[in-house]
């Protein structure tokens, strides 16, 4: 039986990162 | 009898596979248009589910791009719902429940061993293979407490004008008749004089409205518990509030309803199966006002018990409620005012908060334990209803 390769991380910005990033704006809203 | 045929299940591995060009329409069906009513008779938080199983299947194909695009628009678009739905406990409720068992799966499932200890071999068999998703877990569980602090918000502001009017104003045993259940909202200006209506009934149903919605959509008990405890730090601050302020509620009678309305909450508490203590401690300095209320205030002996009873409230909050004391009638003696110099003698020397009021603003950090849950993925059933056949089952 093979060993599992070891998993990548996978980079997240924090969710304050993607405040600042305005990715909550809402297009719908003026 | 009619005989049914049975699909086969085992070729099923519990992922599901999209385009990626389908990823905007997965999102808006699942959480933009979503409403808890649409999966009410399914598995609790199955949206979660099905996120969590495209999510295994974009890490089977080694796809690391669309790993992150799903999770990235998927935070989005929870972000933005409950931006539009600031006020709805519902829609609030239900994506705290998704949202922790979307973060609960993502650990489940994560093959590290700490959280696997409770899964089945085929759980086990599900594992992500190729991505370490612990950094998308932090932002979840970062997403996961501000829901639950709208979640907070919106139960206060709604349970807010029932408080005082439910737990100081109206009696079912002082003889006040229950007003019933009126639409007013006046019950924090300390000085508003009569009842806005609202009776204690009204404010257990309302708890209970909120109990069983948590419940329906699959929040974890440990997460509606921490709720409750908080709504009742809430019902605690304002009722004490109030009885420290108004001269007119510091009475014997009061006392006595108020204790009887303690007792009401405490046996709901019992019937919904809550964690009694825990809970219940969030409101014992309302209960040693009630009892303070209704004991002797006469004696030295009177003043002893009293200071070994309210070991919770402070000399300042004591003296207080002992000055605005106001007898009912011309039998009652009002408190004197060597009684309560004995008493600040007596308490000299505790160590206290020097607030006279209680913060109505405080809140207990939330923890959202691990659950894993016993389902198998490959077990799972999406609803025609839903309008996902674009998903294709692996």
């Amino acid at each position: 039986r093979l060993l599992p390769r070891p998993r990548v991380l996978l980079k997240a910005p924090t969710l304050a990162e993607m405040e600042e990033m305005n990715l909550f704006e809402d297009e719908d809203s003026p | 009898r009619q005989a049914t045929v049975q699909r086969k299940e085992k070729d099923f591995e519990g992922m599901l596979e999209y385009h990626k060009e389908d990823e905007a329409l997965l999102i808006r069906m699942l959480i933009t248009e979503m409403k808890p009513q649409m999966v009410s008779a399914t598995v609790p938080c199955l949206p979660a589910y099905i996120l969590f199983m495209c999510i295994r299947h974009a890490d089977y194909i080694n796809d690391d791009q669309k790993v992150h695009s799903l999770l990235t628009s998927t935070i989005n678009a929870i972000k933005k719902l409950l931006k539009k739905n600031s006020e709805d406990f519902e829609m609030t409720s239900f994506w705290l429940a998704n949202t922790s068992r979307l973060l609960h799966c993502l650990k489940q499932y994560s093959g590290e061993e700490t959280f696997m200890t409770q899964n089945s071999p085929k759980q086990n068999e599900h594992c992500l293979k190729n991505f370490d998703l612990a950094e998308y877990r932090q932002v979840l569980s970062d997403l996961g407490i501000q829901i639950y602090q709208q979640l907070i918000r919106i139960a206060e502001n709604m349970m807010q004008p029932m408080i005082v009017s439910a737990m100081l104003e109206s009696g079912s045993l002082t003889g006040v008749k229950p007003l019933g259940y009126r639409n007013r909202s006046s019950s924090v200006d300390c000085d508003s004089g009569g009842p806005s209506g609202y009776t204690l009934d009204a404010l257990i149903k309302q708890l209970s409205q909120f109990h069983t919605q948590m419940s329906e959509h699959g929040l974890d008990p440990e997460i509606s518990q921490q709720v409750v405890r908080q709504l009742f730090y809430s019902i605690n601050a304002v009722s004490l509030n109030n009885l420290l302020l108004r001269k007119d509620v510091c009475s014997w009678s009061t006392g006595m309803q108020l204790r009887y309305n303690i007792t009401q909450m405490e046996e709901w508490l019992r019937g919904r199966n809550l964690h009694l203590k825990h809970i219940m401690s969030t409101i014992e300095p309302l209960i040693q006002a009630a009892q303070l209320l209704q004991v002797k205030k006469k004696t030295i002996q009177d003043a002893e018990a009293i200071c070994s009873m309210c070991n919770i409230l402070s000399t300042q909050q004591i003296v207080k409620i002992l000055n605005l004391y106001t007898p009912l009638n011309e039998f009652e003696e009002r408190v004197t005012v060597s009684f309560i110099r004995d008493i600040q003698n007596l308490l000299q020397g505790r160590t206290e908060n020097a607030q006279l009021l209680v913060d109505t603003k405080h809140t207990f950090p939330v923890l959202f334990p691990y659950t894993p849950s016993a389902l198998s993925l490959e077990t799972m059933h999406i609803p025609a209803s839903l309008n996902l056949d674009f998903l294709g089952r692996v």
